[in-house]
């Protein structure tokens, strides 16, 4: 369901050329769970923002269903973003003024739900933060920022979900929590891949693509 | 020369009260190495925040080499914090408009140093970013902005390095590179606090800290 084809994204700094992603080849079949691994500054974000539709490549082809999404319109690429992907970001990216609750709403709202707060607070129930609803990211630990982001990357029931790093903060057993999730929804036919430094994420996925320098080795 | 004696922080929101710390005695003695450990949303941080004179306590003391910050100025908690206390935040805490060799320079600048570029450029290199940097922190991942923080925390020699969470965001390998650091500065009599989530980070260090509801257990 997913294929990444010759994918090459490069970042100018000055005169300075640097290949984040320097031809990259793979597919991921529907229902996966596939794990990423590979050193710091390898490419595995910047992989990931691709795949979820939020960067373009400077050449080769994303195929999301076997369609070339750089032929969609922006509106199209805006609804498979949101209905179809849920991102979980390396570094959250929490709105800093909405609540914990307000958070894990928005994209109901973006998709036109009127059930958004109950499925925001059932969210939030299941990562353990049920009784932080109210609070505003500024009032949460690193930890609860991260399961509030993984709240919020759920709550639309996605088909696939991309995780950068999703335990980085937790200790081991809101982590194993968390993995249990992911499990559940693989088991229920949703994708899975997850960016992770931690072998014992890593190994808990039946595949793992290995980064190193903008390449898949 | 660290002592914690009955700390309380509480937060309120509303009308609820949250003890994030409830009664928290500890004493780190010069040149110890010590984890803190325990799960999200335990205290943690707040307890990093109190030893590292970045947050007052609500009641309770904390003493540095026997006495009593509470009583210090503004200026003298400024000098200690700029020059005795090195701090490696878990969220980073990078200036966003300054590159990575500007954010490290920093607390040398504060100090007076005259050599400031050349100690920022070393500590880059030590953490493996000679070559990043003129990156701004949007142009870095999410593991090199773990280490420009890193760095920046070791640039001014400090006394005591207080570290929250900071192999959370690395692969294996720039982890164990992080640890061999603090181990040499260890030997060279620097004392350690690391907050940690990785059972092999805390197994590193001869003396645990578990902290579970705002309590030490
Ligand atoms: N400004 C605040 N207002 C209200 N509650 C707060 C505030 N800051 C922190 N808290 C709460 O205090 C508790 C302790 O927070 P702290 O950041 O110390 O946890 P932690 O042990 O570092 O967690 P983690 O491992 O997830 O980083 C958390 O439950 C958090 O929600
Ligand atoms: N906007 C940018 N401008 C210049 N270089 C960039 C930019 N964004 C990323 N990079 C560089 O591209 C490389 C890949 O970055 P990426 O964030 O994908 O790494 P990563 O594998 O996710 O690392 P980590 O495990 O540390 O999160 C890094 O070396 C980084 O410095
Ligand atoms: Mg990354
Ligand atoms: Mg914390």
């Amino acid at each position: 369901v997913i294929r990444g084809e010759n994918l090459v994204k490069i970042y100018w700094l000055g005169e300075n050329m640097i290949r984040a992603l320097d031809g990259v080849d793979f597919e991921i079949c529907a229902g996966e769970k596939v794990a990423i691994t590979g050193p710091s500054g390898s490419g595995k974000s910047t992989l990931m923002h691709i795949i979820g539709c939020l960067d373009l490549p400077d050449s080769g082809r994303l195929l999301l269903g076997g369609e070339d999404v750089s032929t969609y319109s922006e509106n199209r690429l805006a609804s498979v973003r949101n209905r179809r992907i849920g991102f979980v970001f390396q570094s959250f990216n929490l709105l800093p003024r909405l609540t914990a609750l307000e958070n894990v709403e928005l994209p109901l709202l973006y998709a036109g739900n009127h059930d958004a707060k109950d499925r925001a607070r059932q969210a939030l129930e299941t990562v353990g933060l049920g009784h932080r609803l109210h609070h505003e990211p500024a009032q949460l630990s690193g930890g609860q920022h991260q399961r509030v982001a993984i709240a919020r990357a759920l709550v639309t029931n996605p088909d696939i979900i991309l995780a950068d790093e999703p335990t980085g903060n937790l200790d081991s057993r809101a982590g194993e929590e968390v993995m249990a999730l992911f499990d559940t929804l693989n088991a229920h036919g949703r994708t899975i891949v997850i960016v992770t430094h931690e072998q014992l994420v890593a190994q808990h996925c039946p595949r793992q693509l290995h980064i190193h320098d903008g390449k898949i080795r």
